[in-house]
């Protein structure tokens, strides 16, 4: 049978977020060695700082709203981090 | 707001423009550029001077996918536009732009000043901030050109680093302020604080004054308000760095260069019942909270902090500010005290003592 138009994308969508975190929600101070550390955070937790961030209802699930602002263009610079 | 510390410890910083983009004439870039550092300039001591061969402290380049020793990289037309490092040796301070987007003086793509003014921020010491009226604010958004395109929130930002800038005017005047403002029969139509100075309006005038140093601007109000009518009557700052300004029933707040949307309302909403008209004066008392709204020989007192009008108004203002009986034209707080002004005379007035300290003429401010 063809697929449903709504999983379509789902492939997709689930490598946007994880691209986009890993981009911009992925490294954080490590607050005990002055360094840093990979953020030991779930894709939800870090989904969720994306959404709190932007002021999106924060669900930790990749939402329509969620991944619209994900497409929009922007600056390189992580969010979270120094 | 975000930042990143420290910051650079020299107010004066160089940049060079490594390569440019073929979307626009050199020239259009060396002049977006400009304007950028000049966003950042003008609300800090910060000056910028632009080198063309070296290390500057701010390299400024064009590149695509994996660019030189990056550690990050562009990911083609769209997404990702540009990024910067924060102060610092190596690549601290420099500025990317992504090649395969389109890059413009205009609306069209993506515009280069404010994606620079943007990146600049970063190299300055600022990170992303989620206050989606900043420029710092991570995704793009256009905005005209000819507007001033710093929130306040990125103001605050660039100057819990920096601090502001000198607070002297480029040129002092040579001689006392005008005989025009200087006659002995000035009054005002409103008076406001905007931060360190002091705001007087009259007509389609203003004048600003530095009350450190008596230094005196005379502008058009629609220089840095255009949609404001002349005749402004009342106009305060409250505590959250914008202004609100009355004419007849309507009210503006405005933040920075922008009004605020929404804006003009009704005073009705303010919580001033249907048959009020206008307002005379109003001023802010920044140790309080509390905003006063003079009308005739009546008082309103709005609440800043629940943002309501308080019960038990109006009151009369002889009774609770004795030796102000005349109609107010105009009143501000500078340093703690009120300025009641009234045809070409004012009154400095001690709230917390409650009584008038003195009586000086009205132009008092203006390096007469």
């Amino acid at each position: 049978l063809p697929v449903h138009p709504e999983n379509d994308n789902k492939e997709d969508d689930a490598k946007l977020v994880q691209d986009y975190l890993n981009k911009f929600y992925a490294v954080e101070p490590d607050p005990n060695q002055l360094g840093w550390k990979i953020n030991a955070e779930s894709t939800a937790e870090k989904l969720q700082k994306m959404q709190q961030f932007f002021g999106l209802k924060v669900t930790g699930k990749p939402d329509t709203e969620t991944l619209e602002t994900m497409k929009k263009p922007r600056c390189g610079v992580p969010d979270v981090g120094l | 707001y975000g930042v990143t510390l420290p910051g650079w410890k020299k107010a004066k910083l160089t940049y060079r423009i490594v390569n440019h983009t073929p979307d626009m004439s050199k020239e259009d870039v060396d002049k977006a550029i400009q304007k950028a550092f000049k966003v950042w300039s003008t609300v800090t001591p910060l000056i910028f001077t632009r080198i063309h061969e070296g290390i500057a402290d701010i390299m400024i380049a064009f590149g695509t996918k994996a660019h030189g020793h990056c550690p990050r990289y562009f990911d083609g037309p769209l997404g990702v536009l540009a990024h910067a490092f924060p102060p610092g040796s190596g690549f601290g301070g420099d500025v990317h732009f992504d090649e395969d987007e389109d890059w413009t003086t205009g609306s069209a793509g993506f515009n280069l000043f404010l994606v620079a003014a943007h990146e600049f921020g970063h190299a300055l010491g600022l990170s992303h901030s989620n206050d989606q009226g900043a420029l710092m604010f991570p995704n793009y958004a256009y905005v005209s050109p000819s507007e001033f395109p710093l929130s306040p929130d990125d103001i605050s930002g660039i100057q819990s680093i920096y601090g502001s800038p000198p607070n002297v005017p480029d040129k002092r005047p040579a001689s006392p302020t005008s005989p025009k403002t200087c006659g002995s029969q000035i009054s005002f139509d409103a008076i406001t604080t905007l931060r360190r100075e002091v705001i007087f309006l009259k007509g389609r005038h203003l004048w600003r004054v530095y009350p450190d140093n008596s230094a005196v601007e005379r502008e058009l109000i629609s220089t840095f308000w255009p949609i404001l009518p002349p005749g402004i009557e009342a106009a305060y700052e409250n505590m959250k760095d914008q202004i609100l300004f009355f004419k007849g029933n309507k009210f503006w707040v405005i933040s920075g260069y922008q009004v605020l949307l929404g804006y003009p309302k009704n005073i009705n909403t303010l919580g001033f019942p249907k048959g009020i008209k206008k307002i005379d004066a109003a001023v802010c008392n920044k140790n309080t909270g509390k905003t006063h709204l003079f009308i005739g020989d009546k008082y309103w007192r709005f609440d800043e902090n629940s943002q309501s009008m308080e019960k038990g108004y109006p009151r009369r203002i002889v009774n609770d500010f004795p030796g102000i009986s005349q109609k107010i034209d105009a009143v501000f707080q500078q340093k703690g005290l009120f300025y009641f002004f009234h045809g070409s005379k004012q009154w400095e007035f001690d709230p917390t003592a409650k009584k008038v300290i003195r009586e000086i003429k009205s132009n008092s401010w203006f390096n007469c």
